[in-house]
């Protein structure tokens, strides 16, 4: 699974995923990826969302939308935000990773698995890829 | 306004012990160039839809990762590509399932967003609709790789448990 979320210089978010799924996968199983919600979400009220890793477990969790809405109405940042759903996800016995885009700029990277290949950037300069949890 | 981006090319069980550094450097680089395609979209003044959409086509093309091009096979060794796309100024969303012609699968997940009135489209179907946005079809095999075949042999001898399954490939 892949993944982008971004916020533009007129404070726009937008989020993108795709996937091949699960190796071996059968009965026409989808994830989390395609699920507008679960695995993908965008809202400039709260901030953009693309997840990977045991799909189930983000759908049960609707995961992504869960993490704007953490942010649209309790106010957090989307790094507690993001913390909070992987936590929960990772309760249910699920695991994976979450980037998070933020209108004001900031971004965040969640995940409960020894790794997540990931990268980003901003205008203030930050300029990082990464690929294991330390 | 401040632009920014972050990407990510899936989670799983991978350790600097078990990453040779030569497949860790190959990585990194890949995922510095879909952020740099997404970063140079924002640095022009560009919107974020346009710059989720290049950096997740790249690493769609990248066989590195489970999209597009080396994505992972089914049971039954074909290959169903999923992909969504959504706006955050106006919670406009497009996502395809199952499909298995279109070389871009976010591409078209964002022409289902811009130019059909639905929101999901899946297998036979959203590969119709493809041809009709005149996207760019290819051959199933354009998404097959070895090592992905050699990871469903190898998932169907061992007879994985599908949640081992997802950590180690997923």
């Amino acid at each position: 699974t892949v993944g982008a979320v971004a916020v533009d210089d007129a404070g726009h978010v937008a989020a993108a995923t795709s996937t091949g799924g699960l190796t071996g996968k059968r009965w026409g199983r989808i994830g989390d990826s395609p699920l507008i919600g679960a695995g993908t979400y965008a809202d400039d009220r709260a901030c953009a969302v693309s997840a990977t890793g045991a799909g189930e477990f983000f759908i049960r969790t609707a995961a992504a939308h869960e993490i704007g809405a953490r942010m649209r109405l309790l106010g957090e940042s989307a790094q507690a935000a993001a913390d909070a759903v992987i936590a929960e996800i990772g309760a249910l016995g699920g695991s994976g990773g979450v980037i998070v885009a933020a209108p004001d700029g900031s971004t965040a990277f969640a995940f409960n698995t020894p790794g997540m290949y990931r990268a980003r950037a901003d205008s203030g300069g930050l300029c990082e890829a990464a690929i294991f949890a330390e | 306004m401040a632009w920014s981006i972050a990407i990510h090319g899936g989670a799983g069980s991978m350790t600097p012990a078990t990453m040779p550094e030569a497949a860790q450097a190959e990585h990194l680089a890949a995922l510095e160039v879909a952020r740099d395609a997404g970063s140079a979209i924002l640095a022009a003044g560009g919107g974020a839809l346009d710059a989720v959409v290049a950096a997740v086509a790249v690493l769609e093309d990248d066989d590195k990762f489970n999209a597009g091009r080396g994505a992972v096979f089914t049971y039954h060794g074909t290959t169903e590509l999923d992909a969504a796309i959504m706006d955050g100024a106006t919670r406009g969303a497009g996502a395809v399932a199952a499909a298995t012609h279109t070389r871009n699968p976010v591409r078209l997940a964002r022409a289902v967003m811009e130019a059909s009135p639905h929101v999901l489209l899946s297998g036979p179907g959203a590969d119709e609709f493809s041809r009709e946005q005149g996207l760019k079809q290819v051959d199933p095999d354009w998404f097959a790789t070895p090592e992905r075949w050699r990871q469903l042999q190898e998932l169907k001898a061992r007879k994985l448990g599908w949640y081992d399954v997802d950590l180690k490939y997923g």
